[in-house]
């Protein structure tokens, strides 16, 4: 149903299909522990999305490729009360 | 401050994108804030080209990654004029610069502001609401699994990887949180956006800060 659902095309038995397969139960146990710091109605929820197939090694190399640049304190008015 | 302001109930704020397989959170988030100050400031909203900052602001890696702050340096030193979307599509893929002659019509940027707002997050509320919605970095590693929901745990500050665009706020539940837009579709998170407690730089969203004057 995830190959369904997000419209990935490797066939069941390839290599490429077994190694997602692989990354799809490593995010389930990720999911798991995530979701068990807080079970309060509005808190975050963690599971099963578009890039549940990909290593967080994977998702991080297309996805998190911001540079970071440090920026000065703000020293404005404070805004207390 | 009110207690909850959105800048998506102004209508100023461009629709959820996806930047697809290609680094490029930093431009989508720079362009973003460039897209809402131009419709708060009276023009139509219009989407501009996250392309032509892909392709041209040197400063910065294309697809690889880069910073919202050098793109933004980058737009003000040079005056370059954004054109819209439908001019310079977004094709996911670093590609040439393509020039526009002065006269070309387009939105440059004039100033910017960037702070650490870390300690501060009511100061930062003050800035979205009087400057508009503002570019920021986090830590969004754990946001690979993220489905909706405030963000409270399982995010560092001071290791920021990934730019965003924060749109608004809301303060009037058991748990404040800022609302922010991302560049990864509307299938991901709440339809696009994600939501992170304010207090504490939760994500590191604090960490680095930017507004935009046109």
């Amino acid at each position: 149903s995830f190959r369904k659902q997000f419209h990935r095309l490797y066939e069941i038995g390839s290599e490429e299909s077994d190694r997602r397969h692989r990354y799809f139960q490593d995010a389930t146990k990720r999911h798991a522990y995530l979701n068990s710091f807080s079970a309060a109605p509005q808190s975050a929820r963690y599971g099963i999305n578009q890039f549940s197939d990909l290593s967080q090694e994977e998702f991080r190399d297309l996805y998190l490729q911001a540079q970071t640049s440090r920026a000065p304190c703000f020293s404005g008015p404070k805004t207390v009360g | 401050l009110p207690a909850k302001f959105d800048w998506r109930q102004k209508a100023v704020v461009a629709p959820v994108q996806n930047q697809q397989a290609c680094g490029s959170c930093w431009a989508f988030s720079v362009v973003g804030a460039m897209q809402s100050v131009h419709a708060i400031e009276g023009s139509k909203l219009e989407q501009l080209s996250v392309q032509q900052v892909l392709d041209c602001s040197y400063k910065n890696k294309g697809c690889s990654g880069g910073s919202p702050l050098w793109a933004l340096d980058w737009l003000k030193q040079t005056g370059v004029k954004l054109v819209p979307q439908s001019e310079y599509p977004y094709k996911a893929k670093t590609g040439i610069c393509h020039f526009f002659s002065q006269s070309h019509g387009g939105v440059a940027v004039t100033n910017f502001t960037a702070h650490d707002f870390s300690g501060q997050e009511e100061a930062m509320m003050g800035q979205l609401v009087e400057r508009g919605p503002l570019t920021a970095i986090v830590d969004a590693v754990s946001w690979q699994d993220y489905l909706g929901g405030i963000i409270q745990h399982h995010c560092s500050s001071q290791w920021s990887n990934h730019a965003i665009l924060v749109v608004g706020y809301d303060t009037t539940g058991d748990i404040p949180y800022w609302i922010v837009q991302n560049s990864w579709g509307t299938t991901w998170g709440n339809e696009g956006y994600v939501y992170i407690k304010i207090g504490g730089n939760v994500c590191g969203i604090a960490d680095s800060v930017a507004a935009v004057f046109l």
